[in-house]
Parts: structure tokens; C-alpha cells; sequence
């Protein structure tokens, strides 16, 4: 077990001014990391408590940490991956007792719950699902879903953690028979379950029954747009997309995320908000993260954008930091947090 | 944005689509 010292001194050099809204908490540096590819905050819990905790993923090695207090971070428990590299981390909320990581080369073979066996404190692995997973998310109430296989040949599922990381209940969702890009919880609409597929339809389901209720397709001059986060409003489902692959366009420059508005009754869709960086800033979407009403984005130029998604312009910048570019960015399940990650395993949080 | 450009807008539409979507 290490224990890392919060480090803030070498961070006097960022302009505050770019900060805007941040405000650095606490540094965590992860030695061991060769090349880390995600970070999660979550709670676990231990001996009956619940603590906050961060997940870091590095592609051989998961790390969990303790918060000793807002500045020191014990390391408490890792997993090693000696054969699938780790891809991602997949948080699942209302889970306080194991972490579910994807594993793969370019795309996703695996997934796997990591767990901890409380009487020999010993860290544990248990495959869940093996496949072409095209998509993944954690959702409410312990369920996971995800879409394994293409067009027709396509099975999404709903799996219900069990005790000691097994699935409980296993619920089919129908395929829209177009591969899955992403899905997206709808907050205010808690049994419904967004989809984005690679046709530009957003698809949704009953998570409860697995009916596929409405295909919509949305415009056509953002290809491959990503589902994010939805929200029932009024009758109507405000949907945020991200888009990595928009062209620079004059009249609307260059939007990282849009915030689209559908009638699920009629399938009719408008633009809302396209959220584009501000005058000087360049970049495209490279990784990114929706919570309640703010949206962040690792942009290709290594620079962090906050937007708020009902104010409508970016609200903080955060430039790289030791000439070293963000890889990283997600919002903490725990707290307001923001976690900024580097490649080098260094991880930045920032209370926004 | 131009709401009536969305056609009539129910409250209830994901109750209203699940009893109509095949199951």
C-alpha cells in the first residue's frame, strides 16, 4: 500500500484566469500507471461504511483509492491484466461493492466485474460478458446494459447485479437492428433508455419490458453523434449529443456538444443549443462527460472545456498542466468534483 | 426553439408508447 502526498505547488503557473470555475482539491499521482486510460470516483464500501473512492484504470492495472482526507489517497486495492488490455471503466451506480471495467484492443471484448473478497481483503476478477460489445453503460438501481454484435445479428441487454458480482436478473432489450453507438439514462423518465446508433436514429427503449418504443433520426450534418445524457421535460426529451468528427463551419463554428430537443410522440427534432468553444480555442471532442446540467471535453489540443448546458457558453478553461495534455476527463459520481487525468497516471481533481 | 414545429406534445409519452409498441 503508497500513499501519495497531494502536490499543488507546481500548479502556481496555470493561468487562473483560464481556471474560471475550478478549483484544485487534490493531485493524485499513480506510480505504477504506465498508460492510463480512465478514472472514476465512487463509493465502497468497507466494514459496513460507504468512503469515497477513485478508480484508476491504466491498460495492465486497476487501482482503487482510499480518501485518507481531501488531500492524501491511499491505494487499497488493484487488479492486474496480463492478457485484454483495460479500455475503460464502467461506472455502475447504486454499486458499492464492485467495479466493472471493459477490456479489449480497439474495440470492446470484454467485461469484467472486479471484486474483493471481504474476508481475505483479496482483490478478485469475474468475467461477465464476452463478445463484439459495441456499447456499454452503468445504469440505476445495479443494472448494466450493453449491445453485443451488428445490424441484425445485434443482442442488447439489461444484466442486474447479484451478490458477489453475478448477474441476478438478465433482461433483453429489442435491437433497432443498427449497431449501437451509446446509451444514455433519460433523468426525469426513470424506466426509459436512450440509444444513439451509427444511422444517426436515437432509439428508445422500456428498460422494464424491453420494447423498443420510438427510432428517430436527427439530423444529418453531424455523423456519428454520441447520446450522452437525456432529460424528460414538458413532454419532450432533451437529448445531449457530443460530436468528434464536425467540420469547422462559419455560421455555427465549432460545436463539441449540442443539446437537441425531440417530440418521442411525433419524432420531431429541433436544435437547441450548440455549445462551441470560445473565439481563439481550437479542437475537436476527444473524450467527454455529462452530469446534470454541465458537460465536459478533453479536446484534441490537450485542453479541458466546461460548458453549462442551460447557460449555454463554456465556463472554464483548463489548459494542460506541466506541458503534459489532459487524456482524461469525468465527472465525480461522489461529490461536484472533476477529475483531469494525464496519460502518465497523474490525476487532478477539481472541485467545480 | 420553435415548439410548434414539434407536433402535439403529451406529457404522458412514454406510457402513452409502451401501450402501444409491440412487446
Amino acid at each position: 500500500h503508497s500513499i501519495e502526498q497531494t502536490e499543488i505547488g507546481d500548479l502556481a503557473a496555470c493561468d487562473s484566469l483560464n481556471l474560471g470555475n475550478l478549483q484544485l482539491v487534490s493531485k493524485l499521482k499513480n506510480p505504477s500507471c504506465s498508460c492510463s486510460v480512465d478514472v472514476s470516483a465512487m463509493w465502497w464500501e468497507r466494514a459496513g461504511a460507504k468512503e469515497p473512492c477513485i478508480v484508476i484504470a491504466c491498460e495492465d492495472v486497476v487501482s482503487l483509492w482510499r480518501s485518507l482526507d481531501m488531500s492524501q489517497w491511499e491505494k487499497a486495492y488493484t487488479w492486474h491484466f496480463t492478457e485484454v488490455p483495460v479500455l475503460q471503466i464502467i461506472p455502475v451506480p447504486d454499486v458499492f461493492d464492485l467495479i466493472c471495467v471493459a477490456l479489449g484492443n480497439l474495440e470492446i471484448r470484454e467485461i469484467r466485474v472486479l471484486l474483493c473478497s471481504s474476508s481475505a481483503e483479496s482483490e478478485k476478477q469475474v468475467l461477465l460478458k464476452s463478445g463484439n460489445i459495441k456499447a456499454v453503460l452503468g445504469l440505476a438501481k445495479r443494472r448494466l446494459v450493453s449491445s453485443i454484435g451488428t445490424f441484425g445479428d445485434q443482442q442488447v441487454q439489461i444484466i442486474t447485479f447479484g451478490e458477489n458480482g453475478g448477474s441476478k436478473d438478465e433482461q433483453f432489450l429489442m435491437s433497432p437492428d443498427e449497431t449501437i453507438l451509446a446509451f444514455a439514462e433519460v433523468q426525469g423518465a426513470q424506466e426509459a433508455l436512450l440509444g444513439s446508433t451509427i444511422m444517426n436514429n436515437i432509439v428508445i427503449w422500456n428498460s422494464k419490458t424491453g420494447q423498443l418504443l420510438k427510432k428517430m433520426h436527427i439530423d444529418d450534418c453531424y455523423q456519428a453523434s454520441v447520446c450522452h445524457r437525456a432529460y424528460s421535460e414538458m413532454g419532450l426529451l432533451f437529448v445531449v449529443l457530443s460530436h468528434s468528427c464536425v467540420k469547422e463551419s462559419q455560421s455555427f463554428g465549432n460545436p463539441v456538444f449540442q443539446l437537441l430537443v425531440i417530440n418521442p410522440k411525433t419524432t420531431l427534432s429541433l436544435d437547441v443549443l450548440l455549445y462551441s468553444l470560445p473565439q481563439g480555442q481550437a479542437g475537436r471532442f476527444l473524450d467527454g462527460d455529462v452530469k446534470d446540467h454541465v458537460a465536459a471535453a478533453v479536446l484534441t489540443s490537450g485542453t479541458i472545456a466546461i460548458w453549462d448546458l442551460l447557460l449555454g457558453h463554456c465556463t472554464a478553461l483548463l489548459p494542460p498542466v506541466s506541458e503534459q495534455n489532459w487524456s482524461l476527463v469525468k465527472w465525480s459520481g461522489t461529490d461536484s468534483h472533476l477529475l483531469a487525468g494525464q496519460k502518465d497516471g497523474n490525476i487532478f481533481i477539481y472541485r467545480y | 426553439c420553435r415548439k410548434a414545429d414539434l407536433g402535439p406534445i403529451s406529457l404522458n409519452w412514454f406510457e402513452e408508447l409502451s401501450s402501444e409498441a409491440p412487446l
